[in-house]
Formats: C-alpha cells, sequence, structure tokens
C-alpha cells in the first residue's frame, strides 16, 4: 500500500538545513497495523504528513497503492486524503467556527453524501467517541479531550481504508484511550490499515509492528504479533 | 494560599444550562504539590483556569493569598496573572508569529525586566527543557512536544510561586516527561505551589496529594505522601 524509498525532508533555517528526515526507506502492505515511537521532535509528525500527502518530501519516492505520488494531480491527491485516508492530527485542525457535528460531517460532504445521510453518519461517529451529547459545541466550548476525540470521529467517519492517526490518545484519560484503540481495532479487524504515531507504550504494543524512529532516521523495525 | 467555596461554573448552551462545576470547595496551602485528575469533560480545565484568574465562576467565593478574587481590580489580577502564577496551558497558547525564545521571554517583559537579562533568561529556560537549538523557530516549526516544552518555559521564567500546568506532559515521551517532572519537583523543593492537571498515573503518583475531578464535582482527596 505504501513504499518509501530514501525520503529526505529538509527545512531552510536561513542559512543552515535542518533534516527532519533523513534517509527513510520502508514499506506497509495492506492491513498492517503499525505503530511509529520515538523521541519528542525526531520526525513522527513529518513522516506522518507525507504519508497523507499533506506535504512532500525534499528527497526521494513515495508510492502509494502502486503510484508515485509525485506523479499524481491535485483531482487525485485531494480524492486519495478525503475518501481513502483518515488523518487524526496532532493538532486536531478543528474548524473553528463550526460545531463538532459539522466538523465530523466535512469528509462526507467531500465524498458527495447528501445532507440527511451526512448527518446521521456524523452523529453515530460522535455517539462512536461518547461525544452524542457533545454535538453542537463548538471547538472551543468543548474539553481537551472532547476536542480530540471530534477529531477522531471525524477521521473515522468516511470508514477510511487507510487511518493515520498521530497521538491520538494524548489528551485522553486511560478508559477513554482504551474505548479509542478498541475502535482503530474494529477498524483494522475489518481490513483496513492503521498507523499510529504514539509515546504511550500501552497504544504501541496493541499494534502488530512498531517502527522506532530517532533523528529523522528509522532506528528499529520490529514485528511484535 | 488558595480557598474555593462552593463554585459552581455554568454555561448558557440556547435554552439549557451546562454546570462544568458544581459546588467545588477545597484550600491549598502554601508549598503542596497537588494533582488533579478525572475524566475527560469532568471540569479539570475549567477549575485551572478559576484558580489561574483567567476566568471567574458563576457561583461561590474564590480566595487567593487571603484576598477574594472577585474584589481584585484588573492591575492586580494582572500582577497575580504575571508574576506569581505560572500557567502551561492544555493547549500551549503560544503566540504564533513570534519565535521560542519570545514567547518565553513574555512574562519577563510584564514582570518588567530589561532586555539584556531577559534575553539570558529565557535561553536558560529553554535550556533547561532541552531547547536551546530551537529557540529563533516558530511555533508552527516545532514539534508538538517542543511546542508543549515552550509552553514550560515561559510558565517557569519567571519562577512562579504558584505553578498551574494543565496537562504538562500530554504530547511528550516518557524520558522528556521524566525530565520535566524533575524541573517541577525542583521547583517545588524550593518552596512553590503546584498544581498539576494530568492523565497519567506515573504524573499523579509523584505529587503529595491527589484531587479526582467526576462530573464537576471533588470526588476524592488523598494525600499520598
Ligand atoms: N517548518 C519547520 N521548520 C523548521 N523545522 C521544523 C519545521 N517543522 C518541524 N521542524 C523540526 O523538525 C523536527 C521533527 O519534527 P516533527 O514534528 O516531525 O517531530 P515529532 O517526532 O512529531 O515530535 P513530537 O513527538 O514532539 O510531536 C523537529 O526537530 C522540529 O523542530
Ligand atoms: N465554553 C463552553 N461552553 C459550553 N460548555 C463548555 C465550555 N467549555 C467547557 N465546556 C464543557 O465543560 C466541561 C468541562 O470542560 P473542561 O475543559 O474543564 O474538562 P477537562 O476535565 O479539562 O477535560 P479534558 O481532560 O478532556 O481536558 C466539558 O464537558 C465541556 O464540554
Ligand atoms: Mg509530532
Ligand atoms: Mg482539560
Amino acid at each position: 500500500l505504501i513504499s518509501m524509498r530514501n525520503i529526505w525532508k529538509t527545512y531552510q533555517m536561513g542559512e543552515e538545513e535542518l533534516h527532519a528526515l533523513r534517509g527513510v526507506s520502508f514499506d506497509v502492505q495492506r492491513g498492517e497495523y503499525v505503530a511509529i515511537i520515538g523521541p519528542s521532535g525526531s520526525g513522527k509528525s513529518t513522516l506522518m504528513n507525507l504519508i497523507g500527502c499533506l506535504d512532500t518530501p525534499s528527497q526521494g519516492h513515495y508510492w502509494i497503492n502502486g503510484k508515485l505520488a509525485s506523479d499524481m494531480n491535485d483531482d487525485e491527491l485531494a480524492r486519495i486524503r478525503n475518501k481513502e485516508i483518515g488523518f487524526v492530527f496532532q493538532t486536531f485542525n478543528l474548524l473553528a467556527r463550526a460545531t463538532a457535528l459539522h466538523n465530523v460531517e466535512l469528509p462526507l460532504i467531500y465524498a458527495g453524501i447528501g445532507a440527511t445521510e451526512r448527518h446521521e453518519t456524523a452523529k453515530r461517529s460522535l455517539a462512536s467517541v461518547e461525544l452524542a451529547d457533545r454535538m453542537m459545541h463548538k471547538p472551543n466550548e468543548l474539553s481537551g479531550g472532547q476536542r480530540q476525540r471530534v477529531a477522531i470521529a471525524r477521521a473515522l467517519v468516511n470508514h477510511p481504508s487507510l487511518l493515520l492517526a498521530d497521538e491520538p490518545t494524548g489528551a485522553l484519560d486511560s478508559k477513554t484511550s482504551f474505548e479509542i484503540m478498541n475502535l482503530f481495532e474494529r477498524l483494522h479487524a475489518e481490513g483496513n490499515t492503521i498507523i499510529v504515531v504514539t509515546h504511550e507504550h500501552d497504544i504501541a504494543e496493541r499494534a502488530h509492528r512498531v517502527i522506532s524512529i530517532r533523528d529523522g532516521k528509522i532506528d528499529k523495525d520490529d514485528r511484535i504479533r
């Protein structure tokens, strides 16, 4: 499903070059459940943004579904991002002026789903993260963990074949984290692919494979189940 | 130092009332180290904002330093917020267009510290959270955990007598979390007061007292050291 070869991501900081990723290569097959771990600043979110086609590498090649991402036009990229991929961002990225419900409806709007079905599906997605009673709240009327759950509900609402979750339980208590991981495992059991960035060991050990990143490079890549 | 009696915080949602806090009462003495735990949405951040004088209760009384917060004028409140209290926000609240260094200098600017000393002090605070080499980055040029550390450095830079930290290690790996907790304990050992909201048990058990919040009420209040 995903193939990266010799990926570099470099930022120009005035005179200096900062290499966030330094020659990363790996494959992920359809249906895998991968955890990405590593210290703060090691390059995990940068890598996730490349996988999700939200950013482009400075060097190297990235194939998704057998096609080079750099060969895709804007329509193809938009379709992949909105229909195939569900992305839980580390900083949630919710629309500040829209309700939780409308935020969760967004991917369904891109998918061309009609208003009534969209409403119902978004409601169900919010119910699955225990936020049915907060649907009409805007992000600034929600707690940190509630916003994170809206971001999760939005990522799952399209039933994505590839779920990219960047620290999806950072703001959640252990009971809620457990419920979210159960949701992810249900999605995975249906044959979908899951890549989770996490700092938490109990989250990482529920994956089938753990890739460890350090200073922009892959440091370990172990099958654990 | 802090005294709350029968504190309520109520939001009007159209026709309905949402009670985020429902009659909270407790005291914190100078020099205590308190952890506040509780499920997502239970009222922890709401409580922290009241303690930090960033918000006012709908009902009840709040004394800080023996004086009713509702009796204070804007100058007194500003002085307390900028000189006495260090606040690590759950959502960091960094200035997006300022560098990490400038963000950390902000409390020193309010304290009237001159430019050279301010620069040095802010640099040292960033070094204490291992971000000396990221001083000139703006928040969107930093990783999630790096932003959290800038927020921590800013909260500590004024050597506050009251540190309020709302989930200060949510975006950090365990090694970095450990280092941050050591910083907090050094501050506490110097006689300062610390109140930390956390979802993580290893963080909570380093405090001397754990207050558990559920549905806007205090559910338990235990001395653990
Ligand atoms: N726009 C940018 N300009 C310059 N440097 C950047 C930029 N974005 C990220 N970086 C740097 O790239 C490195 C990797 O960042 P990234 O966000 O991928 O880390 P991370 O592994 O997700 O960390 P965390 O666990 O803290 O979220 C960091 O050291 C960061 O400072
Ligand atoms: N402006 C607001 N309007 C309406 N409801 C609000 C508002 N702000 C917060 N709430 C509600 O008040 C409750 C408490 O929120 P608070 O942010 O204090 O929770 P929390 O304990 O910090 O949660 P978390 O662990 O998820 O950060 C939540 O259920 C939230 O939906
Ligand atoms: Mg990150
Ligand atoms: Mg909170």
